[in-house]
This record gives structure tokens, sequence and C-alpha cells, in this order.
């Protein structure tokens, strides 16, 4: 022992990041149950009755083991450290390198970056968030185009047949696990039977038909019937003395000309009900790593609400949509619900565990991947399963007091309404 | 991260299209873009 000890050569190796990354999880899991014992002690002193909070139900998905032992992971927790190590500020010297190294592995076009300067960017979390140069991303001149709202990859589009999306060839999710449009049950199947496809066209003149879509919008809290939903509600914006030309249009605001660009699209005979011609479709873009990860508006519309649910956070790879079904249900996502020129419009950006947070610029309230975010939401299905109720899943916020003309927040087409941040 | 788009268009079927006198068929929604497609933003994803 004395010669093995004495002979043996010492070599000395640097720290794995992984080990460094495990320490800050470990630390940042320390800080949030001390947090959370602080708030309960603090609820005891004031005289509340501290409540127990019982974690949501976790959704655990089917598919290979790779699947399943993703689904044991605790994701959001490392999309957190991730978030917090890449805020972590890099030496100067290493900046312009590193970034290159970044852009040359992911294919980041540096000439389109808005600040020439990388030394600029303190850590990778602020160049991922990287404006462009004015004038790079033109929009398309049609204007009865719909925009890209982002740099990416087509992944699925197509008409929405019997209420379902597709993700892949074979495997589809109902539209109102996506959306919260109906009640959605832990095994995200509408339970509620009042929930139909949003695409059936239904007279509402009958007044069972009416009573049966005020019942739906009760029970789903929302504040609209299906018809009015589909139909959008812009004849009370309509107008109807025709288009307007140019030289006005250039003096409205921006909220006008949301306002003209949707009436655009009734002709004077608008009628309220939705005809038998009209359908919904959908279109899946998936943003790589090395992608401008800013969004944009496709296209002029309102926003009317805000739905937050704060699922999971699965990475979004091509591989995981192949083998893991409804993965666009199960993830965190902000579904804003609303209307264009054609009557309904969603906006549905989805985190994945490497870009967590979700940021709407219009929303200063909205907290994504945030540990109070799924407090409140264990705290809400908490206290549904007390109610004897099915949890919605989502947190609501309307954008109502916006505009009081348009019931909801104005978007013109192009206009930059978030992105998505790295952890 | 994805986006996921669902809205409400015209149906692009022989009955609501509007045929112009230059043939060109006008009504009802055409997508711009095909699977796997590489896309930025701005560009058309599709028209009415």
């Amino acid at each position: 022992l004395r010669a093995a000890l004495g002979k043996t050569k010492i070599e000395w190796y640097p720290i794995p990041v992984g080990l460094g990354i495990a320490f800050l999880g470990l630390a940042q899991f320390y800080k949030s149950q001390q947090a959370e014992k602080q708030r309960m002690l603090m609820e005891a002193e004031r005289g509340d009755r501290p409540q127990e909070v019982v974690p949501r139900q976790r959704v655990r998905p089917t598919g290979p083991w790779q699947v399943q032992v993703m689904s044991t992971l605790p994701l959001k927790l490392v999309s957190r450290i991730w978030g917090r190590f890449n805020e972590l500020v890099l030496p100067y010297p290493l900046r312009v390198p590193g970034f290159k190294l970044y852009s040359w592995i992911f294919g980041v076009n540096l000439d389109e970056v808005d600040e020439p300067d990388l030394h600029v960017y303190p850590n990778l979390a602020s160049f991922f968030y990287r404006k462009l140069k004015p004038g790079v991303r033109p929009l398309d001149p049609n204007p009865s185009a719909l925009l890209s709202p982002s740099d990416g990859r087509i992944l699925q589009f197509g008409m929405i047949e019997r209420g379902e999306v597709e993700q892949v060839k074979g495997m589809t999710y109902s539209l109102e696990a996506l959306l919260g449009l109906g009640t959605v049950s832990p095994d995200s199947e509408p339970v509620h039977p009042t929930t139909r496809p949003m695409h059936k066209v239904d007279d509402d003149t009958d007044p069972e038909n009416l009573a049966a879509d005020q019942e739906f919008a009760k029970m789903n809290g929302l504040s609209y019937t299906l018809p009015t939903l589909l139909s959008g509600t812009t004849k009370h914006i309509a107008d109807k003395n025709g288009s307007m030309d140019a030289s006005m249009e250039s003096s409205l605001t921006s909220e006008e000309k949301v306002k003209a660009d949707l009436a655009k699209g009734e002709p004077a005979w608008y009628s309220p009900r939705p005809t038998s011609n009209r359908a919904l479709y959908y279109v899946v873009i998936y943003l790589a790593p090395g992608d401008y990860h800013r969004f944009h508006s496709p296209a002029s519309w309102v926003v009317e609400s805000r739905r937050h649910f704060a699922g999971e956070l699965y990475s979004v790879s091509p591989y995981l949509q192949r083998t893991l079904a409804g993965l666009f249900t199960l993830n965190e996502r902000v579904v804003l619900l609303g209307r264009w020129r054609w009557g309904f419009f969603s906006y549905t950006p989805v985190g994945a565990t490497n870009v967590g947070s979700i940021k709407i610029n219009f929303d200063a309230e909205l907290r994504t991947n945030s540990l109070t975010t799924d407090t409140a939401a264990d705290r809400q299905a908490a206290l549904a399963a007390q109610r004897g109720e099915p949890y919605s899943g989502y947190t609501e916020a309307t954008y109502g007091h916006a505009s009081k003309t348009l019931g909801g927040h104005a978007l013109q087409r192009g206009e930059e309404m978030g992105g998505f941040q790295l952890g | 991260s994805s986006i996921v788009l669902v809205f409400e268009a015209p149906m692009g079927n022989r009955q609501s299209f509007d045929v112009s006198w230059t043939g060109e068929r006008k009504g009802g929604w055409q997508w711009h873009i095909k699977k796997g497609q590489r896309i930025k933003q701005g560009e058309a994803l599709g028209e009415v």
C-alpha cells in the first residue's frame, strides 16, 4: 500500500461541465424549497391556514424507453438551470470566439445580426435573443398572404378535419387539447358531452342550438359562443363604404390600420353566420437552435385572450415529435386567441427544454417556465380537485381593455410580438 | 421551440372559387409551402 501510494502518479483533470450544472441544479432546488417553506411559515404567522400544494398529476406519455426515461426527469427544473447557466456573464475575450463557434455549429448568419460587435452580448442568452438588421426580413407584398411568424422549418400543415391536428403522419391530437377550447382531462380527452369539432357549422337561429352553444361557453369559461367565435365578430367594425386610399391609410394609427384591414376581409353583404365554405387550417413551424428566436404577427389580427398552459418541457426535436404522441398538448405553451379578417385566429408558441421561456411583448404579467406559475397551477388543480371539477389546465387573461372598439389587442402584419428565450 | 397557427379561412374547393377573366382562381385558401421547407420570417405561408 505504501509503495502504491508513493509511486502512483497523480494526474489532475478539470471538473466536468455536467457536474457544475448538477451543482447549480441542486442549489436552485434547495433555494426553491427554502422559499416555499418560508412562504408557508409566513402564512402560518399571519394566521392563514398553510395550504399544502399538491403537485398536478403529471401526464405519463406512452412511447419507447427513451420517452419513458425522459418523462421521469424534472425537465422544467433542468430548463430553468439551463437558463441560469446561460445568463452567466462570459469573460470579454471569450465572447467573440464563443459566439462564432455557436454560429458555426448551428448555422447562424452573423451578417444579419443587428449588432455587429459581438462583444456587446454579455452571455449566450442575450445572443440567442438577438435582433436582426432592419430590412433583412422583408414582408411578402401580397396583402392577402399569411406571413411566416418566424424563421424555421415547416413541420406540418393542412386542414383540420374532425377537430384533430396531425403532428406527423398517423399521429394526431385534439384541437381542444391544444387550445383549451373544451374541458381537458389528464389523458387529454375532451370529456364534456357538448364538446364538438370547432369547424362544425350549424344554424344558430335554432333555439336548441343556441342554448347548447351558450351552455358550452358557460361550461368552458368562454366569453363567446362557438358560432360567434367561428364567424368572427367583425360585423360592427366592417367598413361599409368600401376601401380607402393609400394617403388616408398612412395617416391612420396602428389600431385603425388593423381595424381597416379586418374590415377589408368582409364584403358589404357580410353575414355574421359562418358560411359552409370556410374551414380551419393549421401550420406547425419548428425553430432550430440557430434560428432567429423572436416571433412576429403573421397577419393583421386582434388578440382577445391568452391561455397559459403550464405543462411540461419536452424537447420538440423531430425525433421526439415522431415518437411522443400529442407532444404539443403536453408542453408548456401560450395560446393567443382572437380573430382576423376571415374569422377565428390562434397563435401558439410552444416551449421546449432548452427554450422554455416564452415572452409576449404586450403581456407584462405573463411568466412562463417559472416556479411561481407552476405552484399557482398546482394550487388551481388542487382547488378544482377539492370541488370535484376537472382541471382546465390553463390560466386565462383577456385583452378587452386594450381597445374598446376592437375588443382586444390589435397587431399589424409583421409586427414583433415576442420571442423564445433560453431556459 | 415551435409555433402552431390555427386559423379559419375560406375553403379552397371548387364551389368557393371565383374565376377571374384571366382564368385565375380566387377566393379559397392556398398554401405556398412544402413540408420540411426552410422558411424565413415575413415569407408567405399561403394566401386567400
